[in-house]
């Protein structure tokens, strides 16, 4: 494993840790989409069914299960809990998720790197991933006081997308046989749809002003 | 055969 993947991982861990403290300890999943966690929690079931297959690592193995515990754990705080859902924006997370689902099932069947049940459900997970963060994004724009936390969450989530395109490219040039286009170009499309958030989370971090984006 | 490897990423 290269440095660049193991940074991205990590980061991609920060995230939850950090949307999970929010939740934890505040007790708030304000600034917190619903539905971009039950993309997540669906992205992770989808695409973690090698998990009883195939063995790769034991690091795979734990990380695997740490995303699909974390993401259904954050789901089930946010319609289950009693005190954090009230905190739940539910007026202005409106993002109709359910109707980008279908589309990335299709595109799994359609698009894929062998039409068997776990290759198109790859597939289906990596373009659901892809824009799985919209409906956060479009929150973000709606919410006036966007805390650090939450800031800081999708900050770390677009980090790791950034440093698995530095890991793609790094195995393209050292592995011969490495070839995933499916993942590679669902991957730029994804850290694409950070760039306007970067910008504007880097921006108010060097004027040291808290992060509005503009809608 | 390209894709025969296991898919090692998350």
């Amino acid at each position: 494993m290269n440095l660049f993947r193991l940074a991205g991982d990590m980061t991609h861990l920060v995230s939850v840790v950090v949307l999970l403290l929010k939740i934890h300890t505040i007790k708030s999943c304000a600034g917190v989409s619903l539905k971009t966690q039950e993309l997540y929690a669906l992205v992770f079931a989808a695409r973690y069914l090698d998990l009883f297959v195939h063995f790769v690592s034991l690091y795979n193995t734990v990380m695997k299960l740490v995303f699909l515990a974390s993401s259904f754990t954050i789901v089930w705080y946010m319609r289950r809990h009693k005190i954090v859902r009230r905190t739940y924006d539910k007026e202005h997370d409106t993002f109709r998720h359910h109707f980008i689902v279908l589309p990335c099932l299709v595109l799994g069947l359609l698009l894929n790197e062998k039409f068997t049940f776990r290759e198109v459900m790859w597939a289906f997970s990596i373009y659901l991933e892809a824009v799985a963060i919209l409906p956060q994004l479009v929150l973000l724009q709606r919410t006036r006081n966007i805390d650090n936390l939450t800031a800081q969450y999708v900050f770390f989530l677009g980090a790791y997308r950034v440093l698995y395109i530095f890991n793609w490219i790094y195995r393209y040039f050292t592995e011969p046989h490495f070839v995933h286009w499916i993942s590679w170009i669902a991957g730029i499309v994804q850290t694409l749809l950070y760039g306007d958030f970067f910008y504007y989370y880097i921006l108010s971090w060097k004027n040291n002003v808290k992060l509005e984006l503009p809608a | 055969d390209l894709s025969q490897d296991v898919k090692d990423e998350l």
